[in-house]
């Protein structure tokens, strides 16, 4: 399968929060998304890695204008008793994502779009993928030129 | 939007392997994905969460077939000097995807999903997510049983 990189897509206007140490078991997910669906908050990436020493995190991103009802949703989610050694923190990012087909098969265009933007020396906080796109969050301050390398790396019209 | 789950995609066939500890600063990724893809290797889910104390961890999910040749491709990474105090793993998963339109913006899609997985017991271990899909990471001795209990969730033909 070719690959075809269509295009870049930029948000700068999310907020992602972290929900850290959570008890990685059956049911804390769906608690805390119950939470935030209660509070009528559209989520746009929701990224989990693998836990350790049976903790897991959960960074989920929001518009920027949902920030405050996300954290009272996360807030009202701990009043449960889920807490633990749970905590959270927001941050603003932006995200970046490459779109085309057949990007699944080849890891060479993940590691262009990483290297384009290791070149720009931005750093990148949240990785996640699907088959037809890769997306990224890095600082709002750096979107611009995370764009501008992009399209350099993979030829796209400006 | 309207959202329509459309059906429950399994991968049955796939081993996760876990990065741990990397240094998070531009450049890491980057190296990483070149190693891999100079072994040709093919990847599907690539799952970065927020580095705490300067370091990261990567998760990225290739073909049951492929882990020797990834776990190389690792090897070979940290034979570059990369190392710092990063460490890696590789273990079998089975990829449980939900598709449909307009997931994005219906954060109690995401409540159901997970909500189903609770009932049966079976914890998620990734999530990774874009505007059609929702897919977590589970033990692949779940799969069967992830597979019905998201029918049932979201009455999908079986
Ligand atoms: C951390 C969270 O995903 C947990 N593992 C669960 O299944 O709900
Ligand atoms: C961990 C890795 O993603 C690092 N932050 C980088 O930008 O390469």
């Amino acid at each position: 399968e070719d690959v075809v990189v269509s295009g870049v897509a930029l948000d700068k206007n999310q907020t992602r929060i972290v929900v850290s140490d959570l008890p990685d078991r059956p049911g804390t997910a769906a608690k805390l998304f119950q939470s935030i669906a209660k509070a009528d908050v559209s989520v746009d990436m929701i990224v989990q890695n693998i836990g350790r020493k049976g903790l897991a995190n959960m960074t989920f991103t929001v518009a920027r204008d949902d920030t405050f009802r996300a954290e009272q949703a996360v807030a009202n989610f701990f009043g449960d008793g889920e807490k633990g050694a749970a905590h959270f923190s927001a941050d603003d990012i932006a995200k970046v994502s490459i779109v085309g087909v057949g990007m699944r098969t080849h890891t060479g265009v993940a590691a262009k779009l990483f290297e384009s933007l290791a070149s720009a020396g931005i750093n990148i906080q949240l990785i996640s993928t699907s088959e037809i796109k890769i997306s990224v969050a890095i600082a709002p301050d750096d979107a611009e030129e995370a764009v501008r390398v992009i399209h350099k790396a993979f030829a796209l019209e400006d």
